[in-house]
């Protein structure tokens, strides 16, 4: 990594910003989403923090510009200069310029606008280019599914702590670091003991989550494939611990440690992450196991322990009653499952390696499957 | 400008080099077209000064890997501090 010369950093942690203006290739939640994403990642392994205002002089002002925009780098059309954006410091310092003659997206297409906010605003913070190529700051832009390079690396992570230190440990809301080295063991899916992290529907298809990893099962292609999570949403943390599809509203909810964020499609939503506790957990529950969502009831059943809370998605409130003994109204099932999945009418509960298939009308275990079967294994 | 054996380049090649090298890493404009120096000396130091930068084999030329790489899209920041 390295730093503008002089090494110019902001002189408080707390930093504020404001989006000028939006291009028409996205809605504006979606801009708004993906700048506030990208701030997140490197106010996670830093003390920064941002707020967004909606007026006056911020600190990193964001805009979308053609051509010559005032100031001496004007953008050349589609391709090659995407955005640039200066060191910190007062007046036009600190700000970010995006060629709004990119065509912008939240996915593989196009411009990911996530990932160059993320790397632009590094040089906001006081980053200049890498050459480490597996780093955000790396100047050539790349998108691929099959790497991992939307995620900090560890020269970004030392790069921005050399300027402002690192995140204070003792904040109990530490998200832990994405990082890319060392690379964590890549799971193999006829593995006969792999087991999973969380499973969850996404319209229609099957995503079967492993450490940084995920398998996707569609219908047209029995074979699955299979993704990094940072390639599909690139603010997620790795090791996730539960997720489900409340798919009467087309999201995917995602859990990890006291943490959850949704999902629609490709796109984190705006506002997210959010704590465990805004559903109706008592404190003491710090995270959920599993969780699955009963279309046909409009329930989510929340498993954490050798307990299972209901959740009513109509009324977005934990039902009267509740937790109740999983033993109870799962016989058979046992207590700390791994991962839920509800499917023809069936609860597929994932623990270990074992895969058991629960009928909720003859209230018993009908199959005992390994994990991976989804897999074709 | 010689190649030094590498594929022949084409005018637009040179242009975007010439402009590339301009751009990101603060190569004197010339009035003289890129492909027409006669000393090129200054010209490969830049081109091994990007390669370096970005991680490519340093050779100076404009090869294949250094043209491809040069098409791609990229932050508009000057790789060469001002």
């Amino acid at each position: 990594f390295s730093t503008f010369p002089g090494s110019p950093k902001w002189r408080k942690n707390h930093i504020s910003y404001r989006i000028v203006n939006y291009t028409l290739d996205l809605p504006k939640e979606s801009v708004d989403s993906a700048i506030e994403r990208a701030l997140k990642v490197w106010e996670e392994v830093t003390p920064l923090t941002f707020s967004r205002i909606s007026e006056g002089e911020a600190d990193i002002m964001i805009s979308f510009a053609v051509g010559e925009h005032g100031d001496f780098y004007p953008f050349d059309g589609v391709g090659q200069s995407l955005a640039h954006a200066y060191p910190p410091g007062p007046g036009f310092y600190g700000d970010a310029h995006f060629d709004d003659d990119e065509k912008w997206s939240l996915g593989p297409s196009g411009t990911n606008l996530f990932l160059v906010a993320a790397h632009e605003l590094g040089h906001s913070l006081g980053l200049f280019h890498s050459n480490n190529k597996e780093s955000l700051m790396y100047p050539v832009y790349r998108f691929s599914t099959s790497q991992a390079n939307i995620r900090l690396s560890q020269d970004d992570i030392e790069g921005i702590q050399s300027l402002y230190g690192a995140r204070p440990s003792s904040d109990a809301t530490v998200v832990p670091v994405p990082s890319i080295s060392p690379k964590p063991e890549t799971p193999v899916k006829c593995d006969p003991a792999l087991s999973f992290d969380a499973v969850t529907m996404l319209r229609g298809e099957f995503l079967f989550f492993k450490d940084r990893h995920f398998w996707r099962r569609t219908q047209w292609n029995p074979e699955p494939e299979f993704h990094l999570i940072s390639a599909f949403w690139p603010s997620l943390p790795s090791g996730l611990d539960a997720a489900y599809e409340a798919n009467n509203k087309d999201r995917v909810l995602i859990f990890k440690g006291s943490q959850f964020w949704a999902v629609r499609g490709n796109e984190v939503q705006a506002g997210y992450p959010k704590g465990i506790h805004t559903l109706g957990f008592p404190p003491t529950v710090k995270k959920i196991d599993a969780a699955v969502f009963e279309k046909e009831k409009k329930k989510t059943y929340f498993f954490v322990g050798d307990k299972y809370w209901r959740f009513d998605e109509t009324r977005q409130l934990m039902d009267k009653g509740f937790p109740r003994l999983i033993t109870d109204d799962f016989p058979g099932i046992e207590p700390q499952v791994d991962a839920v999945l509800h499917a023809f009418g069936f609860f597929y509960f994932f623990r270990g390696s074992s895969q058991f298939e629960f009928d909720p009308n003859a209230r018993t275990v009908t199959h005992t499957l390994k994990s991976n079967s989804w897999l074709l294994c | 400008y010689p190649l030094h054996g590498a594929v022949r380049q084409d005018h637009s090649t040179m242009d975007l080099a010439q402009q590339y090298l301009e751009k990101y890493y603060n190569f004197r404009k010339n009035e003289k077209q890129f492909y027409k120096r006669k000393d090129s000396s200054s010209v490969v130091k830049k081109i091994q000064e990007m390669q370096k930068f970005l991680g490519l084999e340093i050779t100076g030329e404009l090869d294949s890997n250094t043209v491809e790489l040069m098409h791609k899209p990229r932050c508009g920041v000057p790789d060469v501090g001002g």
